[in-house]
């Protein structure tokens, strides 16, 4: 499918998990990316 | 089905013959993996070969034809490649242009779109791991290093990646990186690529670190937040990036659409390196001369 | 989805899947009836009561029974996975193998507790999580010899397949999307909750057949309808288009579709509740 059936948007998700790891260092420097997360839970679910 | 005729190479956990399927006479490799003596069981590389083969059909990864157990050995039946990368750049009588240089590396950037878009990380692109069919088609290939892109409490090992190839964050040591760490490796590739000499040769770990930021300069929190975390840091030399000039000398028979993709793959701080897509819709791929079909290449 | 080997290998219908567990039982019936007819002309002078005894114990085991079985030591995996704290989708991929290795093998000739330890130490592999085989056999309280005694046979049985999409994840992006859909609509503190109570009943549902009969986002939909139907129905109309018609003769919600381009959400309704049935 071309058109993903969702929108990632990340200003409206509250996950207080991920983005407690979006504030550590070790993950900041690593290169961690929350939208990468959010996109692979998103594709799975539209998959 | 399959017959083994010439054993062409072994490796630690595997021998690799060449045969033929014979109901379509088809050439094929066969990779044997050895069973005995790993105390733990099959081994780790076998699994992820499988595991992530299994799951990808894309004409710029290596395909997986058929596996089978035979006098209880785990035998991957593979695509025919006969050729690598790393043989051409080698062969300094190939002489190969612009054109031939666009072509490989728009192949290989296919192959890592394709595994990132199923959430697989390849995590060995080298030279010789990017095979090439009789029809020039390129094949990203060993995924005996691959894993999910992780979930996100997970910490991945940082030792992955030939060492010439390996990115800034894993050289310090990162746990949860991304696939930013396989576009580091494109970037270098295809820096490789135009210069036909490895561009970033460090003699061990330490001087990989020292090696990548003499040449593009030592990050800093500013352009890489939370980089002096890393305990490595604090030991490193510091080193100006280059400037537009020095790369144009290094690199002179690359356009400017050229430099700005291999500085976009090789970005310090991984949050920024270019991904897959912004790669393959780059300036660079709309610019001539025209990526040379494949069939055409050396 | 479609490209995937748990699609293309492991999805059945619920005849098919039937037939295969009839026909793994009846080829290892048949050959436990030839055992059982040489083993009798071998032992020529049994006595009559070992003869009676042979005949009402020796019985192969039904395809029901089989099954019976199998579930039983597949929930066991699950809270033995707990018990040695495996990652949640390490333990759904140990039941997953397990479940897969007697699709095409019996309980009479690999008894499920030698295969139980396998599948665990070989998911482990499989999903990153690895420990050497000593430290897993001496948690697991077995040898390292039981536990690598099956494994070709596990890989072989798998059909070499490896990889496995769990609902776990598509919960997680169900989770992002209704906060997305219905955004302002939902109170995070009891989404908090909805997302937990279907992560455990999405382990209870790996035990069901339905992880071969539905894909991971149906399933995890299906859940969702039983943990909170109204929370669901809401996203479902706001997602696809759903209006609840509710003018319909019969009383009964009656779902119209606005844009025919999108999923047809009335299909995807039917198969979210067949699913939950299926589950339940």
């Amino acid at each position: 499918d071309l058109h993903k059936r969702y929108v990632l948007s990340e200003a409206h998700y509250e996950d207080p998990f991920i983005k407690s790891l979006q504030t550590k260092k070790e993950y900041i420097a690593s290169g961690f990316r929350a939208d990468y997360v959010y996109d692979r839970m998103l594709t799975e679910a539209f998959m | 089905e399959y017959s083994k005729e010439k054993k062409v190479g072994e490796g630690t956990y595997a021998v690799v013959y060449l045969g033929t399927k014979r109901s379509s006479n088809r050439r094929i490799a066969i990779k044997e993996i050895k069973t005995s003596g790993f105390k733990d069981g099959l081994d780790m590389s076998a699994i992820r070969e499988v595991k992530y083969l299994q799951e990808m059909q894309h004409v710029n990864v290596i395909e997986l034809v058929d596996v089978f157990m035979a006098q209880n050995n785990l035998n991957l039946v593979l695509e025919f490649l006969p050729a690598d990368l790393e043989m051409v750049i080698k062969d300094t009588s190939i002489l190969f242009t612009q054109a031939d240089i666009k072509s490989w590396l728009l192949m290989t950037l296919r192959g890592v779109h394709h595994c990132h878009r199923n959430f697989i990380l390849h995590r060995d692109l080298k030279p010789n791991n990017l095979l090439l069919s009789p029809d020039g088609q390129l094949k990203i290939a060993d995924f005996g290093l691959a894993r999910n892109m992780g979930s996100p409490q997970e910490f991945l090992t940082s030792n992955v990646v030939t060492r010439w190839y390996r990115a800034p964050e894993l050289l310090f040591g990162a746990r949860h990186y991304t696939g930013a760490v396989d576009m580091w490796s494109v970037g270098v590739i295809f820096a490789e690529l135009m210069l036909r000499i490895p561009y970033l040769p460090g003699k061990d770990d330490i001087d990989q670190i020292d090696v990548t930021f003499r040449a593009l300069g030592t990050p800093t929190d500013k352009d890489w937040p939370e980089i002096s975390t890393f305990s490595a840091y604090n030991k490193i030399q510091i080193y100006p990036p280059p400037s537009r000039e020095e790369l144009r000398r290094r690199f002179i028979a690359a356009t400017e659409n050229a430099l700005d993709l291999m500085s976009g793959m090789l970005l310090m701080n991984p949050h920024k390196r270019l991904d897959p897509i912004q790669c393959l819709t780059s300036e660079y791929f709309l610019e001539l001369p025209e990526p040379t079909v494949p069939s055409e290449l050396p | 989805y479609r490209h995937s080997t748990q699609y293309r290998f492991w999805s059945f219908t619920p005849e098919r899947l039937a037939q295969i567990r009839s026909d793994v039982n009846a080829r290892v019936t048949t050959k436990t009836q030839l055992d059982m007819k040489v083993f009798l002309e071998s032992h020529p002078n049994l006595t009559q009561d070992e003869l009676a005894a042979i005949k009402v114990k020796a019985v192969p085991v039904s395809p029901h029974e089989e099954l019976l079985l199998v579930n039983y030591f597949a929930r066991m995996i699950l809270s033995f996975a707990g018990k040695m704290n495996l990652p949640t989708e390490v333990a759904a991929t140990a039941v997953s193998f397990f479940r897969k290795f007697f699709l095409s093998n019996s309980v009479m000739e690999f008894p499920p507790k030698e295969v139980f330890h396998t599948t665990l130490f070989f998911a482990c592999k499989s999903e990153n999580y690895f420990m050497g085989v000593e430290s897993f056999a001496k948690k697991a309280k077995t040898s390292a010899d039981a536990v690598l005694k099956h494994e070709f046979k596990l890989l072989e049985s798998l059909n070499f397949t490896l990889m496995n999409h769990h609902p776990y994840k598509a919960l997680h992006g169900f989770f992002l999307d209704i906060q997305n859909v219905l955004s302002g609509k939902v109170d995070m503190k009891y989404m908090g909750q909805v997302y937990t109570n279907c992560k455990k009943s999405i382990s209870d549902a790996l035990l069901t057949d339905a992880i071969y009969f539905y894909t991971p986002p149906q399933i995890t939909l299906a859940i969702l309808l039983t943990e909170d139907e109204a929370l669901m129905m809401r996203y479902m109309q706001l997602k696809f288009n759903l209006n609840v018609d509710t003018s319909s003769a019969n009383g009964q919600k009656e779902f119209k579709q606005e844009d025919p381009s999108a999923i047809n959400a009335e299909r995807l309704l039917e198969i979210i509740k067949s699913c939950q049935a299926v589950i339940e």
